[in-house]
This record gives C-alpha cells, structure tokens and sequence, in this order.
C-alpha cells in the first residue's frame, strides 16, 4: 500500500478542511515556530489509532478538537481522513478487493464525553481493526518510522531497558 | 521469542553498524545486549566513535554526534522491515551542515532502495534545499493553520517570516 | 526558608511574565506553585500564551515554543541575582529565525543592564551574526580541539566545515 | 569580580594549553559537531568545583583528562585555571586584597586513584572552599547562568517538583 493524503478537518489548528498530499521521495515540511508542522505527524498517529496520551500532546483525546481563537469559536468534534493507494493489491484480505482505502477518525465532543469513531471505507470499525491493519504493513502509530519531535532526545537519554523495546519493534 | 529478538538484534546491529558508517563518512559503531543473559531481559548499550576518535559509550559523545548516531540506530530499525511512510519531525536540529548533508544524502538513498515516501519537517536551510518538493505551513490568521506549496527557492523566508 | 522561597517565587515570576513579552512579542505567561499548600513541596507549574493564542500549559505548546519559554524561565531566574558570566549551549536550536532575532534582542539588552558576560555556543548563522566577537573550534588534528578567532563574516563556513 | 579567562590544560579534547578568553558582551563560539564546544563550558564548571557525574559528560572524573587519540598518546593529569579580575574588591575578605583571582583544579591519575587538588592563588584549598567562593557571587557550577547542551529539554520534560528546585537557585 502508499499512503497518499492526510486530510484535517477541525483538527487542532487545522480548523479549515486541509489536504496534506503524500507523494514519492522526500517531502520537506517548513515554517514559523507553532505554526502546525507537528500536529501534521500528530494527525497522522492520531488516524492511525494512536492512543497514548503521553505520545500525543494534551491531557486527553479532546485536546485534538480546535478550541478556537479570539477570531474564532471553537469546534465540537474533528476529523483526520487517511487515503491510501491499494493499487499493487498488498492490504489485509478483507479490504484487498478495493484500488484504494479510506480510514476515517472523528471525535465529538457530547455531554457525557468524547467518543472516536473510527471508519475502513465508510463502514464503521473498532480501534483495535485500524490498529491491526497497520501493524500488518508494520507502520503502526508507534512504528520507528514515525519520529516525533525530541524523540531522538528521549532515545539518548533512555535508560538501556527502554531502549531496548525498539529493538521489539523490529522484531 | 527470544530467539525472534535476537534475530532482530542481529539484523539491526549490521544495518546500524553501515549507516552509521555512511553518516560518519567512517568510525564504527555496535549495539551490545547488557545487564542481562536473557535477551527479553537486557538492556540496549550503544557504542560508536566517530572517525579518529576512541570507540566508547554513546554518552560521551558530543550532543550533534549523539544525535546522528541515536538516528542512524532509528533508520536501521527502519530498515529491518521499512514502512510505506516515514515521517522525521526536525531531527536534524542540532547537526552542523556537514552532517545535514549527508542525512540527506542517505535519505535519498533509502527513498530509492525501500520506495518510502519520506515527510521531512525542518529548520535547516540545508534540508529544505536537497527536499524534492516543501510544503509550507503558515498561521497567516493567527492559531489557524494553512498548507501551501513553497517554491524551493522561497523556503528560506517562509521560515524565518511569522 | 519558606518566606524566602515565596519571595524568589514572587520576583522569578514577574520577570518570567516580562521576559516571555520580550521573547514572544506579546502573548502572555505566568508561574504556579500546585500540588501543595508548602511551597517548599509545592512543584512549579508553567502557564503561557503566545499573542493571539489560549493561556494553556506549556506542556501543549509547539517544540520551539516551549524552547523559547523555558529559555524566560531560565533568564527569570538568572535576572533575580546576576551572575558575572553566563553561558548558554545551543538554547536556540529549536528557534526560527524571528524568535532566534528577538532572542539575541534580549541578550544584548541583558548584557547592558547587568554587565554580564554572555558566551553563546551556537550552530545558527542568525546568531552568530548578532554576536559582538566570534571564536571558532576546530579539530584540524582530529580529536584534538584548537580555539581561534573567527572574522564574523568567515563564520558560516567554519560551522560547516569539517 | 569579573571572568576574564579560562585556561585548558590537557582537558578533554584540549590537549594543548588552550587560553579562552571571556570578554565584554556576547561572544559566540562556533564550529562543527564534536570539535569542543561543549568542552569548554564543562571545563569551566569543572574548575568552579562542579561535581555530579551526570551533569559532565563520563563515568568518573578521569573522564576529564586527554584519552589519547591514533596520532597522540593518553595524558595521566589535566588542569583548568580560571583568572578573575578583582578590581571593584566584591570578593570574599580573604582574597579581597589581590586585583587578580587565579583559580586551578587539577587532577592527576595516580596508581590508587585519580585526586583533584584545588588552588586559590597558588594556595591548595579544599573544593568546599572553591565552591563556597563561587556560591557568594551566585555563579556556582551549576547555577542557572551555566545552561548545558540539552538542559532546557530537560527543564521543559522535568516533573513540576524538580522544576521548583530552580527556584531554590534563586532564593
Ligand atoms: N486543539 C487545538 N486547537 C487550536 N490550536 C491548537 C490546538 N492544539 C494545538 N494548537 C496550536 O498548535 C500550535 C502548535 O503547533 P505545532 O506543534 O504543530 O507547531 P510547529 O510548527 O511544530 O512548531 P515548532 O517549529 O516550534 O516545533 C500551538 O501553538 C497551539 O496553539
Ligand atoms: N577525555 C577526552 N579525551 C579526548 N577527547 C575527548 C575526551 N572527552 C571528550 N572528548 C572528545 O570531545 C568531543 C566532544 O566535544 P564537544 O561535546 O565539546 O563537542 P561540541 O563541539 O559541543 O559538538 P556539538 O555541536 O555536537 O554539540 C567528543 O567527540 C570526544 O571525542
Ligand atoms: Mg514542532
Ligand atoms: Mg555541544
């Protein structure tokens, strides 16, 4: 599979509906200070089913909604839409029969909590079916390949118990 | 298990031991299983030395050459089994431009053995000038974010404008 | 001890709340002492807005925002009992080059106001071109360092060189 | 008083007598990753008594002294003299009379042991009381005027209790 697009949707700073294209080789990223460079890899995780709070800024999973500026009133839910390019046929049996695939993650913000409803080609699925479909093609929310910002500080610094559950990741 | 880690040590060490040697444009460098017979149990010691320099414990390396070798360790994991996408949020900060220079060097040649779509986000000049294409973030409406193409020529201003 | 604790408390915090202006061109930040009602067990909170922004924990800021906000702290701090010298080892790695000009702004403010004496190590050109005097290290024999004095237009070319 | 010179002798990469002169202003001090820099400031701690292994770089205070390269042999002692420029009389009484303040530590790999022996003018002290010099001018080793590579991380990851241990510097 290629991953092609990321787009936002009221996603943190990304309050308008933002393409993020995905194309061959290398991609630079660039701008200000607290522009919005990371919360586009935080968005990606974040679609990917990552979970931990630790790896995603913010005391909770609300923290992803845009909660407004003094121009604007903040939002009630968020959505990160991932497209990825089946064409050479190497996703998990029960989605291989489609060119491409689509998985969704929205939250809303309700009265009695925040809620993810995670989505594989329109059709409503658990975290746990996003999280195994990446597994397979090992590049889970928590795969090496994400790297987020200071943690090759964090990997410097671990102690050499900790460092070893990279190794984990490979294995 | 336990022989699937080691199997995994093994194939990292090697890919660790190459690219670090590809950043370094030379030295050496080795991963070491310690505190523990059991691999399930142990600890991960890098050692390195950059080129002319005495091989020793990673922590006694200077903080950009830290850095480059913490990342070459990142990139052999990587490459054990390389993902469709592989996204580095600015960790090229602290390398002078000698080594930017060859991280990008080497980021060209992974993109082309493992056919990974590679997303960069930098300060450098440096980076931003051997990327294939940039994308600009600005915040021209302040606390909301807009993505934009840069033309590779204009990078150096989008990142230093507010 | 306590009554001395509040007291530095009370000056770091109006000079951290002044400092982070300078810095961030506006915005606004604050200290906190929480998790006790002793403050000689309390722990230091720190709470920021850069201008145009929500006043939140500076656990939600971007990377080089929470740089920029510890380096006030820090400043609030040193500012409250001024030392003769001080040294800074690459705090503005993480900064762009807005944030890197009011940054050294703020240095030479400081240098006048306290007589101290600044040494900053840094990779960033920016930087270095505010400086009053530049020397460069160089391991022309490798592994061994030599100090020289470096033309502030030479510069850019020695942080490069190898 | 005012710092107007650090000295190198043997530590570190600076196996040749090395004079860093500290002068008015801001000084920058530049070059490529791993030629020094950092040596310096760690020289400079080191001779105002800094003493925890994890805030200099090695594991024990032989760490200090010239290893030896390919093309140089291993040194068994190291030294750093730091001169003070006494003039407005602000230092403590017993070494108020004297225009200039000559602090050395040196140490010296011996069969038992490595030993730092510690000198104010000429004069063997103990580090207590180079440490105790420094504290009056609020400059110790590990004051927050001296901000080692990577310390603002650490101050930005710290758990809130260790981060009001700043404050204490400043009371
Ligand atoms: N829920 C939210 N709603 C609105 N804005 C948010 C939200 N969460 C974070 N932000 C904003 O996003 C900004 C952080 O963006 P980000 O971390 O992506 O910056 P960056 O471009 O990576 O900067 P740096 O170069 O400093 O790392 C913060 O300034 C914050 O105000
Ligand atoms: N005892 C020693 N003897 C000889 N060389 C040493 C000794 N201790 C450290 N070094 C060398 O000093 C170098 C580190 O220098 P330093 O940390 O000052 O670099 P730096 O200029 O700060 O680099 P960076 O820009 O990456 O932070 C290491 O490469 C190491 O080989
Ligand atoms: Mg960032
Ligand atoms: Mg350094």
């Amino acid at each position: 599979v290629k991953f092609t697009n990321v787009r936002l949707v009221g996603f943190k700073s990304f309050v308008e509906p933002t393409d993020f294209e995905i194309r061959e080789g290398l991609t630079g990223i660039v701008g200000p200070n607290g522009c919005g460079k990371s919360n586009l890899l935080e968005a990606l995780r974040w679609v990917m089913g990552a979970t931990s709070a630790k790896a995603l800024r913010g005391d909770g999973m609300e923290a992803v909604i845009f909660a407004g500026t003094s121009m604007r009133p903040s939002r009630n839910w968020a959505e990160v839409i991932l497209s990825l390019d089946n064409s050479d046929r190497s996703a998990p049996a029960e989605y291989n029969e489609h060119d491409t695939l689509e998985i969704s993650r929205r939250i809303i913000r309700k009265e009695e909590g925040t809620q993810s409803v995670y989505r594989i080609n329109q059709k409503e699925v658990r975290a746990k079916d996003v999280q195994l479909l990446f597994a397979d093609a090992s590049s889970g929310a928590n795969s090496p390949a994400l790297v987020r910002q200071g943690q090759i500080s964090e990997l410097i610094s671990a102690k050499p118990q900790n460092r070893r559950r990279l190794l984990e990741e490979a294995a | 298990a336990r022989q699937r880690l080691l199997d995994a040590f093994e194939t990292v060490n090697n890919n660790f031991a190459d690219l670090f040697k590809r950043l370094f444009n030379g030295g050496q460098a080795e991963l070491r299983l310690i505190e523990s017979d059991d691999p399930l149990e142990a600890g991960l010691e890098i050692m390195a030395s950059p080129p002319g320099k005495k091989l020793a414990s990673m922590s006694l390396m200077s903080g950009g050459e830290q850095a480059l070798t913490a990342t070459a360790l990142i990139f052999a994991v990587f490459m054990a089994n390389p993902a469709p996408v592989c996204v580095l949020d600015e960790v090229d900060a602290p390398l002078d431009d000698a080594n930017v220079e060859r991280f990008c060097r080497l980021l060209h040649e992974m993109a082309q053995e493992t056919e990974t779509r590679f997303v960069i986000i930098t300060h450098h000049a440096l980076t931003m000038s051997r990327m294939n294409r940039l994308f600009g973030v600005t915040m021209i409406e302040r606390g909301v974010s807009q993505l934009v193409s840069v033309d590779l020529n204009k990078a150096e201003q989008l990142a230093a404008a507010e």
